[in-house]
């Protein structure tokens, strides 16, 4: 609660597309570099 | 010429758009061959077994699987009427949808890497509507981008 | 004279463009529509599940979490920051208006 949303994906179920969920993993990814 | 240049803009406006739609749509033929391939293939399982599978032992779609090393230390936890839950990890992870987990499994067909066999083509193109079969073909042909 | 013949193709060009745009819009829309029915058809719901085994082949020896929740849920993932420890926090966090959550830990071994 303590982060501003422009630091927080968001996915809903059945209703976003897959690409906001590959979007997260390549956030993930690169963060990890 | 100003016309010319606006129009020019306009015409890869369009392109672009008319691009992102067609990868749409390819996104949804494979969901739809994937979908109809699970049935298909549980159908005939439960025919064979003459049973179902134990339901402890199968996860109804739709669902997401959030995946990282076996060796993550995942902290979880969950409000107490499990309207939420905050996993913390000590390591990446990713996270798939169903789709991709069929993709993964096999389900269709290799359509979404361009590798498909004949045999795998024609079941593909039998589970789409027939004016979208040409689409189904040129991603067996690695049209797919 | 060269620069008018090319507006009337691009014009032309565009014209092509906004028909093919208007088809993939039907050809979608049906798709979708046929998905939906294929997720509401009770045969088809009987049968629209996976294995604890197909989702471990389909991911290596990794530790998977199969989340099952209402349509709606929320999925938050804050981009990761440094802990107090030096390490990096890796969060996901899942939040329903409507019904509860299923989380399942699936594990190979």
């Amino acid at each position: 609660s303590s982060l501003t949303p422009s630091a927080t994906y968001t996915y809903k179920f059945t209703g976003s597309p897959s690409k906001e969920l590959n979007d997260i993993n390549q956030m993930i990814r690169q963060s990890g570099v | 010429a100003q016309e010319c240049r606006e129009l020019e803009t306009e015409r890869l406006r369009r392109l672009e758009r008319i691009k992102q739609k067609q990868a749409q749509l390819q996104e949804l033929i494979l969901q739809q061959i994937a979908f109809k391939n699970l049935v298909q293939r549980n159908r005939q399982l439960e025919e064979k077994n003459n049973r179902p599978p134990p339901p402890n032992t199968i996860i109804h779609l739709p669902f997401i699987i959030v995946n990282t090393s076996k060796n993550t230390i995942i902290d979880c936890s969950i409000s107490n009427d499990k309207f939420e839950y905050l996993f913390n990890f000590d390591n990446l992870f990713e996270i798939h949808d169903d789709v991709e987990v069929l993709k993964r499994m096999g389900l269709a067909f290799g359509l979404e890497s361009g590798r498909c066999t004949q045999e795998q083509l024609k079941i593909a193109r039998s589970f789409v509507p027939k004016a979208l079969q040409p689409y189904v073909t040129e991603m067996a042909q690695g049209a797919i981008n | 004279q060269e620069v008018l013949e090319q507006v009337e193709v691009l014009k032309a060009n565009i014209a092509e463009l906004e028909t093919q745009e208007k088809e993939l819009d039907m050809q979608k829309a049906c798709l979708q529509q046929s998905i939906k029915h294929l997720n509401e058809d009770p045969s088809g719901c009987r049968y629209s599940y996976v294995t604890h085994e197909d989702i471990c082949d389909a991911f290596g020896g990794d530790t998977l979490l199969a989340v099952m929740a209402p349509s709606g849920t929320q999925l938050e993932v804050p981009v990761p920051e440094m802990g107090q420890n030096g390490q990096k926090k890796y969060q996901v966090n899942l939040r329903s208006h409507v019904a509860p959550i299923q989380v399942m830990l699936i594990n190979r071994e």
